[in-house]
């Protein structure tokens, strides 16, 4: 699904 | 954060100063009988520039910025040391690997299956992708030449413990913050295979004080 995503990790 | 992505992190920088510290030493890209491979460290440099669009965008930590600055920084280092200062000891006839086919194939996954179809989304796909096929020339060229100097292999062993120990962050994740993340965790895994020959012959060979040899 598509989603704003916000990688939190390296 | 969790220490095993800590330590997976410490792991990753603890790579990079083995191959600096190889490259300053040996004052080559290549020891007695081993070498780093040019193309392995210019796709890692293309993996961060790609990863870490969102460097100024997204404020995750001071350690997070930091260690984005460092490994964009240090893999481009590299990549100048390779091409430049140590350029008469990189021997291109044996980086052999086609790299554009695992850029290639990382490009058009990254374009099919992502969580979002923009741009800096499918760069970061692409970036998870690469990083998963990057180390194979460096691979491929170990198998060409048949052994490996101590410090080659523990800087292959630095390397395959990070992504492995990501594994280790994402079931600890997944477990008290449910958190999901296929793409990752695919390409993680497949990372992480690439080195389990090269795990076997370090532990049961290398750290038992015998040479680096392929059977």
């Amino acid at each position: 699904e598509p989603k704003e995503a916000i990688h939190d990790e390296l | 954060m969790n220490l095993f992505r800590l330590v997976a992190d410490l792991m990753h920088l603890v790579s990079i100063f083995i191959l600096l510290l190889k490259m300053q030493k040996t004052r080559s890209v290549a020891g007695r009988c081993s070498r780093i491979s040019f193309k392995t460290q210019a796709l890692y440099a293309t993996v961060f520039l790609t990863r870490y669009t969102d460097l100024f965008a997204n404020f995750q930590s001071l350690y997070n910025t930091t260690m984005k600055v460092f490994f964009i920084a240090s893999s481009l280092y590299i990549v100048f040391l390779m091409k430049f200062k140590f350029k008469a000891t990189n021997d291109p006839r044996l980086d052999t690997f086609k790299a554009q086919y695992v850029v290639g194939g990382a490009a058009a996954l990254a374009l099919i299956v992502n969580y979002a179809f923009t741009v800096q989304e499918v760069l970061w796909t692409f970036s998870i992708y690469l990083e998963a096929v990057a180390i194979l020339p460096q691979l491929f060229m170990l198998t060409k030449t048949g052994e490996a100097e101590v410090i080659t292999t523990h800087y292959l062993f630095a390397l395959g413990t990070y992504r492995g120990l990501y594994l280790v962050n994402w079931i600890y994740r997944y477990w008290t913050e449910y958190y999901v993340d296929w793409i990752v965790w695919i390409a993680g895994a497949v990372q992480t295979g690439l080195y389990c020959d090269f795990f076997y012959i370090y532990f049961t060979k290398v750290l038992k004080g015998a040479k680096f040899e392929l059977p």
